[in-house]
């Protein structure tokens, strides 16, 4: 089963 | 004070119904650069980043860079009120809680201000760093809006696989699968017609067909739409703007936990 990723995971803040 | 004049009032429009499904409220950011934004989804599984370049607008006047907190539903309540060939200037003065919509009919026989109230949005801004990606499809949008609602009607989720045979669009549920490929095709009579796939290695991803659709409210926007895809990073569904910029969906893949 695959959970769903969230952005800041791949994205960090500026 | 800020004065954007858009000829092509209709992307605006369009632009607007592109984006609300997703995000309630958000920041626009006005710059020598251009009209921008960005935003996330509540779950923050989506982030949108909108950009309309200076230049794209006949009068572009930003005396200083200003962040325009805008409820989006309300925003399009108003635009919806422009008619399609009208030209839309958007003002705002210094300081102001306002932000005002002018519309003009093409013969200038119809002018209208609308002025909406501004809000205190604390928005985070995430870096997008830039990536090399595995695969990049090019496609008539419309064909990738058919794609996403058909498989919707069955799974819940889209698997899609890029190989050399072409890129293939995934899902199962209760009923049962469905798989839809498309192959390159760049003999079309027009480029706009064309599936285009460069790929440097295969690529094989999960996404919730929910904000796919949602995505697909941008394709009045454009005649074709590109997506790029790389191993564990968020998918890039991008509808580029006439000449003037992009509206670019960044979606988290679902992955192994």
């Amino acid at each position: 089963l695959k959970a769903q990723a969230r952005i800041e995971r791949f994205f960090c803040n500026s | 004070m800020l004065e954007l004049r858009l000829v092509q009032g209709s992307l605006l429009k369009k632009v607007l119904e592109a984006i609300r499904e997703l995000v309630n409220d958000a920041n626009f950011d006005c710059s020598a650069t251009g009209f921008s934004l960005q935003a996330m989804d509540s779950s923050h599984v989506a982030l949108v980043a909108l950009l309309l370049r200076s230049e794209g607008f006949e009068h572009y006047r930003c005396d200083r860079n200003l962040s325009m907190g805008m409820n989006l539903n309300n925003m399009a309540k108003m635009l919806r009120c422009a008619g399609n060939d009208d030209i839309i200037t958007i003002k705002a003065d210094d300081g102001s809680d306002t932000v005002t919509f002018m519309f003009e009919s093409p013969n200038q026989d119809k002018i209208a201000d609308f002025e909406m109230k501004l809000m205190d949005i604390d928005s985070e801004h995430l870096g997008i760093p830039d990536a090399e990606y595995h695969a990049i499809v090019r496609m008539p949008s419309a064909e990738f809006a058919r794609i996403c609602k058909d498989l919707s009607s069955i799974g819940d989720t889209v698997v899609i696989s890029v190989t050399k045979e072409g890129v293939k669009f995934s899902t199962a549920g209760d009923i049962g699968t469905a798989n839809i490929v498309c192959r390159q095709n760049k003999t079309v009579d027009k480029p706009e017609e064309a599936t285009v796939i460069e790929m440097q290695e295969p690529v094989s991803l999960t996404f919730a067909l929910r904000y796919m659709n949602s995505f697909t409210k941008a394709t009045p926007l454009s005649e074709t739409v590109t997506i790029s895809l790389s191993s564990e990073l968020p998918v890039v569904v991008e509808y580029k703007i006439a000449d003037m910029g992009y509206i670019r969906f960044y979606l988290a893949p679902k992955i192994e936990e």
